[in-house]
């Protein structure tokens, strides 16, 4: 996190703020209700109290502007430059202005008026920007469909007014260190030729152009998608990745996500109602059947037929033995399978059912 | 340091330059100053910029340094006025 310079702050915790006109892109209750949630962010983390003031001067101010609108930082007209905040202090300090020319939306279309807000709220109140891609207060725009405080942005509003005064101290999600020896995850895939390993909202991503590991939210690519995926897998015939969360999911095309989704488990696959999620999904190339992990059990699903193979679900140990019972996620590389659970990592040939190396579960990231 | 401009054409350079001086106070610092010392400037509040997304920190103004000056973001700058 960045303290803005000279380290400026609100000498008193309760502070006003007041919502000087509203943008006609939204019923004036959802704008109410929006800039309340943004506050309740910074609130639920700090000592720090907001009081709505319908009339006279607030510590801060909000309002929706257009152009040149006599603060000598003028707006240039959609896209581009969103909104801006000034820091903590009188008058117009602290003050927040949105550009009326974009569209502000509640939802995932550009541009969400919570996640905007939020931000622009973290300087109101003495944050600059942090190059922590994760973080609330990075400078880009990218919305991963849920708007929370990153670990680096408590820390750095905690660093300038002291902890919440709540008994059980939040604490946000964090960055992944692609070389944490403790790394797991939730789900990878191959894509065309690469491979994409899945953590919280973030992607991590091997390619041979960069030694470095490239990690980025997956709403960079698919803001649909953008968090808690469980598993995925590539169909590479239809050049398709699949992302399954809970019992519904997404078929997207590099960044296209496919018309008609999501679709549910069940119908697509043929899965039983007892299933909830998938943990772990791969399709061998070799025989044309995908093999989705739940629980300690493995079904097998022929991607030509469309019908899920008779006789399954088996146990996971009786077809890959020595992964043991449970798998976190699974690709196919070179005609073998990565088995991931945990921080482990199993090679494992399908043909000889033999388990040929077990190496950290982040051994791909040149650490 | 004519490369850090001539490698992209026309609106890029000036979107580039916008970007540096709402962002980096490019300019700012160098009210008035000669060309030359205006293209070393550029390098530098670039190389500051592609530090800050962690991209590749080259001083010239390639595709993936384009594309993050495209997207919408904060009107506050990333470096102190």
């Amino acid at each position: 996190f960045v303290l803005t310079e000279g380290n400026p702050r609100w000498e008193h915790t309760n502070l006003t703020y007041r919502i000087e006109n509203y943008t006609p892109d939204l019923p004036r209750a959802v704008v109410d209700h929006t800039i309340e949630k943004a506050f309740q962010l910074w609130s639920n983390v700090s000592p720090l109290t907001f009081t709505k003031v319908f009339k006279g001067q607030a510590d801060i101010m909000i309002s929706f502007v257009w152009r040149d609108h006599g603060d000598n930082s003028p707006f240039y007209g959609p896209g581009g430059n969103l909104a801006h905040a000034f820091q903590p202090g009188p008058g117009i300090g602290g003050d927040v202005h949105f550009d009326e020319e974009e569209r502000w939306t509640n939802d995932f279309t550009d541009y969400n008026l919570y996640h905007v807000a939020a931000h622009e709220l973290g300087h109101s109140l003495g944050l600059s920007h942090s190059s922590y891609i994760g973080s609330l207060m990075y400078p880009t725009y990218i919305f991963s469909g849920d708007v929370q405080l990153f670990q680096d942005d408590i820390d750095g509003i905690q660093a300038i007014y002291g902890p919440s005064k709540n008994p059980i101290q939040p604490i946000g999600p964090q960055t992944p260190r692609v070389c944490d020896s403790k790394l797991t995850f939730d789900a990878i895939t191959t894509l065309r030729g690469e491979v994409m390993f899945f953590k919280d909202r973030f992607y991590m991503r091997v390619n041979s152009f960069y030694p470095e590991t490239e990690l980025d939210l997956i709403a960079v690519f698919w803001p649909v998608v953008a968090n808690g995926l469980e598993a995925a897998y590539e169909f590479a015939e239809r050049d398709e990745v699949r992302l399954f969360k809970g019992h519904k999911y997404w078929a997207v095309r590099g960044y296209d996500v496919l018309p008609g989704y999501p679709r549910d488990i069940y119908r697509s696959f043929g899965f039983p109602r007892s299933v909830k999620n998938i943990d772990a999904a791969v399709f061998e190339e070799d025989t044309g059947k995908t093999y989705f992990f739940v629980g300690n059990k493995y079904w097998r699903y022929d991607e030509y037929k469309r019908s899920m193979d008779a006789g399954y679900p088996k146990l996971i140990a009786d077809g890959f033995p020595g992964i043991g019972n449970k798998v976190d996620a699974v690709f196919q590389k070179d005609g073998f399978f990565h088995f991931f659970h945990k921080t482990r990592q199993y090679k494992f040939d399908p043909k000889t059912k033999r388990i040929l190396t077990l190496q950290k579960a982040n051994s791909w990231f040149n650490c | 340091f004519p490369a850090a401009t001539s490698e992209i054409q026309g609106q890029d350079v000036e979107m580039v330059k916008k970007y540096l001086e709402n962002y980096y106070n490019l300019n700012s610092d160098e009210k008035k100053t000669k060309k030359t010392r205006e293209n070393i400037a550029m390098v530098e509040k670039l190389k500051q910029m592609q530090k800050f997304f962690g991209l590749k920190v080259t001083g010239k103004p390639n595709a993936e340094t384009l594309n993050v000056m495209k997207q919408a973001r904060c009107g506050v700058p990333d470096v102190a006025e």
